[in-house]
Parts: structure tokens; C-alpha cells; sequence
């Protein structure tokens, strides 16, 4: 069971203090705001109100047995920077920041928080990508080169077998699993005679650069 | 290419349009803030100075050629839904929100958004999960059951060939794949005889609801 401060119970704080204590991990959470404080308390082990730019209220709650503080609060960079540079000051072996913007980002990290936090734009450009394309179900970057990526089974490959389709020639990418849909399972690694079903998804690794191009006429 | 409005350029907003831009669709922004419409026009399609609660301008910018609707306005629920009651009065047949908590979510579903989306609280729920399982670096859940999940190597299995390991019957999950971290290569359905180096990262397809507890001493 590890031990989390979050400091600052914007959306993404008090989403994250409850996330964190629903997995077993004991949660302390400071807040300047007494409503924001009310509303997270019974969720998680402590909740404090507290201005986290006072030294010493950070003294009194942050001891080194804490895995990681998170600060978040990112609409007012100065007081992001401040409390981070606090928290280095006392100690802090892990520190994550939110940050409002890529500026906020750099500057943080030249501060050298452990990783920054910007949830407006990973989920904007997920959602770039699944309104783009349109049989895109989900997609995981493995590495810089190669994804996974769930796509919706053509109409074109219904009815036919992974051996005819000869997918890894014609667009480079292997199926590593098809999943039916209404029964929601999975058949990983499908033998090369496999049918594709209607309302069936392709689990595909492929390179990253080359998904978003494919062309299942 | 498709066609994409997106009012209100916070930050999510922004990312958003300016993704959906790189992606070579065609985008127009909405939002009442000059300075916000300034910084974003260069990068997009169109951006418009305009009240999106003003009909005309909907009627205006909006035509049955728009694929899908981003209202990207969370503060104000109030706006929101206005906002998404105009569109679909206007017939937009996918439109998207974002929201602040979940009654906005069940406010905006109940009029007929296609998706919500909070990214506050999806990221929130990623880091807790990365900072829970300290040797995690991706999951994605394929179906409710399962997931595919990225996991650090543990020492433990570092020398030792999969077969050995004995993995499917020890924890109950398949080895799909292995990333070299060092030379950024992944070896997909590793044969049994594939022995674990350090630098390594194992990708398994799991139970989602098993992952969690994986004990590798
Ligand atoms: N000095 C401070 N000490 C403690 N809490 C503070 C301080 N300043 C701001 N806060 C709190 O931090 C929280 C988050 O702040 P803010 O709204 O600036 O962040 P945000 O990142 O924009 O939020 P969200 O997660 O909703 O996107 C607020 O609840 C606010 O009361
Ligand atoms: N009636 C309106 N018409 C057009 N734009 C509006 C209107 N009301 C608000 N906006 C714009 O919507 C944008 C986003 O609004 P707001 O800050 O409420 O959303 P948010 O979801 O909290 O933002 P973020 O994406 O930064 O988290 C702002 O740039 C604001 O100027």
C-alpha cells in the first residue's frame, strides 16, 4: 500500500485523490478550498484545508514516508511552480505537476518534477484520432515505431480467412487477436484460417506511422 | 477529409482543433474570446469570433457537411447545454461533450450527445493505476474481462526462458509480446524458449480484474 498527497482539488484532483484510494493506496489531500475538501473527505483517508504555499502546513503533512505528491494545480502557474519548488525543498522523492500548457510543462521539469500532467490534450488528440478515423476503436503506442490498435473488422474481410486476406503483405500489420463483439471474447493469436465474423474487432500491431493510411476497400 | 466545428477553445478545445487540423481534416473553432480565437486561427481551418448561444451563427457555420460537433465548453453547464440543444435542433447528427462531472455527463447523454468526455477524470484514472502498480506502463482494456497490459520485467524473470517461467499457469496470463527497451524492437508471440533480458518489457493479454494483484517476487 503506497501513501499520495494531492495538492489541489480541481477536477483532475479530486477525481485523482478517489481514484487512488479505490485502489487501496492511503491518500492525504490539500485543499484551500473548504467545499472542494467537504466534497472528497469520506472518499479518501485525510483531507485537509490548507493554503499548500505555507511551508509549513507542507512540514507538518509531507514526511519522506510519502511515495508521491501530486500537485494539482495548474491554472495559476505561479503557484504550481512554488509549491513545487517547496516540495524539492522538503524532500519530495516523486512529484507529478499538471500543467495548463507546454510552457507550464518545461517549466516544471526544469524544476524537475518526475512527470507532468496535461489531460486536455492526450485526451484531445485521442479523440482527434477517433474521429478521424472512423473504425478506430483504440490505439496504444508501444514504442515510438509500433502500436497496437483496435479497428473495427471491415466489411470487406467478413466471411473471408486471415490466410486469404495475406494481411501482413498487403498492409504490413499482424492481427495478434479478433474479438467478437457480442460475445465480448477474444481469440489471441488466431490461427491463419480463422473467418473473420461480422461485429468482430481486429487487435493489430503495426507500425504507428503507417495505421492511420490504411485502406480496406 | 472530413469536416469538424469545435466551440470553445479552452484547453481541451484548442488541442483538440489544432489535432483534428494535423490530422488533414477541415476544422472551424467557436469561441467568444478574441485572444483565444487569435491564438488557434493560424493553425486551423477557420476560427470565428461569435456567441455560440446566438442561433444564427450556428446556422451559419453549421451545415449537414459537418461530420461531428465538439462542444468543448465544461464550466458552464448551463451554456453546454443550451449549446447541444441548438445543435440538435439543428439536426448535427454526432456531436461530443465535454463535461465537468458526471451529472453533466447523464444532463448532456439524456439530450442525445453521441460521447461524453472528461478527461480530467480519464487521466486521473490512468496515473492512479501507473502510480498504484509501479512497474506498469500501459493498459488497455480490450473488453470489460480483459486487457492487454505493458509491465516492466520483474528481476526475477530476467535469464529465465518463458517456458520455465511457466507465466499462463503461475499467474494466468499470456506473454504476447516483448519490447527490448534499449534497441526499441518488440518480439511479437515470443517462442516458449525466448529467455527475459533486463531492459525488457513483457506485453500480456490478462483479466483486467487480475493484473492489479500480480505478485512477481
Ligand atoms: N495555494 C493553494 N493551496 C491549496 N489549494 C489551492 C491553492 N491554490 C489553488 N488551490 C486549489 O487547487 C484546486 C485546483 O485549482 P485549479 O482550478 O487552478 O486547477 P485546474 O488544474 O485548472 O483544475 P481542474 O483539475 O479542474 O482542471 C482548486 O480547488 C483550488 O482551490
Ligand atoms: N457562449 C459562448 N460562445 C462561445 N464560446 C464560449 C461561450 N462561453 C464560453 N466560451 C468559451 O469556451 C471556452 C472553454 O470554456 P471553459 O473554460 O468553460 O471550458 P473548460 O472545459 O473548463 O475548459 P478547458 O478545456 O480549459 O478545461 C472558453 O475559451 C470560452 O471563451
Amino acid at each position: 500500500m503506497k501513501q499520495f498527497v494531492v495538492i489541489g482539488l480541481g477536477r483532475f484532483g479530486s477525481n485523482l485523490a478517489v481514484a487512488l484510494s479505490k485502489l487501496g493506496n492511503q491518500v492525504l489531500a490539500i485543499d484551500i478550498d473548504r467545499k472542494k475538501v467537504e466534497a472528497v473527505k469520506d472518499y479518501i483517508t485525510e483531507a485537509v484545508i490548507a493554503d499548500a504555499l505555507d511551508m509549513r502546513t507542507l512540514k507538518e503533512f509531507i514526511d519522506n514516508k510519502v511515495d508521491t505528491v501530486i500537485v494539482a494545480i495548474a491554472s495559476d502557474v505561479g503557484t504550481s511552480t512554488l509549491v513545487v519548488l517547496y516540495l524539492k525543498d522538503l524532500g519530495v522523492k516523486h512529484i507529478v505537476g499538471k500543467v495548463r500548457n507546454e510552457d507550464h510543462a518545461k517549466i516544471l521539469t526544469a524544476l524537475g518534477v518526475n512527470e507532468v500532467i496535461y489531460p486536455e490534450s492526450d485526451i484531445a488528440a485521442r479523440l482527434a484520432e477517433n474521429l478521424t478515423i472512423s473504425n478506430l476503436i483504440a490505439h496504444i503506442p508501444l514504442a515510438p515505431e509500433y502500436s497496437i490498435v483496435e479497428i473495427i473488422t471491415p466489411e470487406t474481410f467478413v466471411g473471408k480467412t486471415l490466410r486469404e486476406l495475406d494481411l501482413r503483405k498487403k498492409f504490413g500489420f499482424s492481427v495478434i487477436g479478433i474479438k467478437d463483439v457480442l460475445l465480448d471474447k477474444i481469440d489471441i493469436n488466431p490461427s491463419p484460417d480463422t473467418i473473420f465474423m461480422p461485429d468482430s474487432v481486429m487487435l493489430i500491431l503495426c507500425k504507428t506511422e503507417e495505421f492511420p493510411h490504411f485502406k480496406f476497400e
